[in-house]
């Protein structure tokens, strides 16, 4: 019922709210909100309408007041727990970044379905294989799968995390996939053509 | 000159006009794509005043002119040659991505500093020293280097970089870094964020 892109920007929001407490600020506007992070000021506002009365009209918002709430919006002060799907060069990658721990998230699993990775171990965590997910998912409440694997296998690896109970889905792999649960698709390269028009811009001082 | 989040969003509206003009679309307006991409219209028109007269009041924006233009301000049509700095498991997944060919970008080295892994292949590419860096650079016209080594490694080689003449760096690393050419950071830890957000609005209905 709220939109995804509604959601990225609340996460934003509290990004920014979390560095204006280190700062030690204690009140905030809309105003000086969108001068920080290039969104338009009435599109903050008309975002966090949806949440409540949040501000005071020429106070401004508490900035604690708007973080805890956001917070608890956005289930960041839980623990979530994830596996990982295709335990490759990628999946190795992700379970092994370590900011993912202090962001609330626990990669507790990985499972492949190659025989020559299956049982290895990756830090403390045993490669498991996929007719193993649907019973691991049961028992440890794993709330999301990270998918990492080759685009032609992405269909079924989905279909695969989605009979096993999982809450959603992070999807890296370069493929559109088919389910009902929700799905999260990442993918750099649009940071990459951001990148790119920086450096144009750049050149042409 | 132009502020980062609005590059951003550009490239979103590039992205909307392909899809559009796969669709056969020949007008669209800043509504639609504001509805399209839950974008606020007026956000819409004044990131695209930033380049000049496009649409036309009653008449709305030609999906084609539009679309061709942000292409050639993001500089997308160009063919855009990078390295990879950190030949692990990030490195080689990124490496191995074929959506980037598609979208203009070509992987032309990577380059490592642990002993065992200079010299082995990793598809067409050789894994090369850092020592090898500038030289390279400069003889292959490198334009981005996306940096996938650890954290504590992230300012040096971000330096080793900067100093062998390359355009920008793509920062997957988990620490932020220091140099005085653009930039772009990446950490998908805010799309597991997202997900686990719809995940709990999912559960609310
Ligand atoms: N979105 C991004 O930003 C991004 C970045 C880099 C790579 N990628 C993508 O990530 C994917 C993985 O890349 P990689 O370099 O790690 O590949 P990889 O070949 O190293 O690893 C893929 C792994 O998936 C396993 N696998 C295959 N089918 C499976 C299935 N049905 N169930 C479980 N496991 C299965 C394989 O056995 C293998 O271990 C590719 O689609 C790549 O394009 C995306
Ligand atoms: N931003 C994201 O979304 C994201 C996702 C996954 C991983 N990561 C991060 O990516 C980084 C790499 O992860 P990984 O799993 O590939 O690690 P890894 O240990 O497998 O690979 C790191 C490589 O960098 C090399 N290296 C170290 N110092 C170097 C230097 N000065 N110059 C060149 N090469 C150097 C190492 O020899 C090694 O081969 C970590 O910081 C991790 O947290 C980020």
């Amino acid at each position: 019922k709220i939109p995804r892109p509604v959601i990225r920007r609340l996460v934003v929001y509290y990004r920014c709210l979390e560095r204006m407490k280190g700062e030690g600020k204690e009140y905030t506007s809309s105003k000086e909100l969108a001068r920080r992070l290039g969104i338009k000021a009435c599109q903050i506002r008309k975002d966090l309408s949806y949440f409540g009365g949040f501000g005071k009209r020429g106070v401004g918002y508490k900035v604690e007041n708007l973080r805890e709430r956001l917070e608890e919006i956005l289930g960041i002060g839980q623990k979530w727990r994830a596996v990982v799907i295709g335990a490759g060069n990628l999946g190795k990658a992700i379970a092994g970044h370590k900011p993912l721990q202090q962001q609330g998230f626990e990669i507790v699993g990985m499972f492949d379905t190659d025989g020559r990775k299956i049982g290895k171990k990756f830090g403390n965590l045993e490669i498991m294989h996929m007719s193993d997910l649907k019973k691991f998912v049961e028992e440890n409440d794993v709330k999301i799968a990270i998918l990492c694997v080759p685009a032609d296998s992405a269909q079924d690896a989905a279909k695969a995390v989605e009979e096993a109970g999982v809450g959603g889905i992070l999807n890296f792999s370069a493929r559109v996939i088919k389910v009902s649960i929700p799905v999260e698709n990442v993918d750099f390269t649009a940071s990459l053509k951001s990148l790119a028009f920086q450096i144009i811009k750049r050149k042409g001082k």
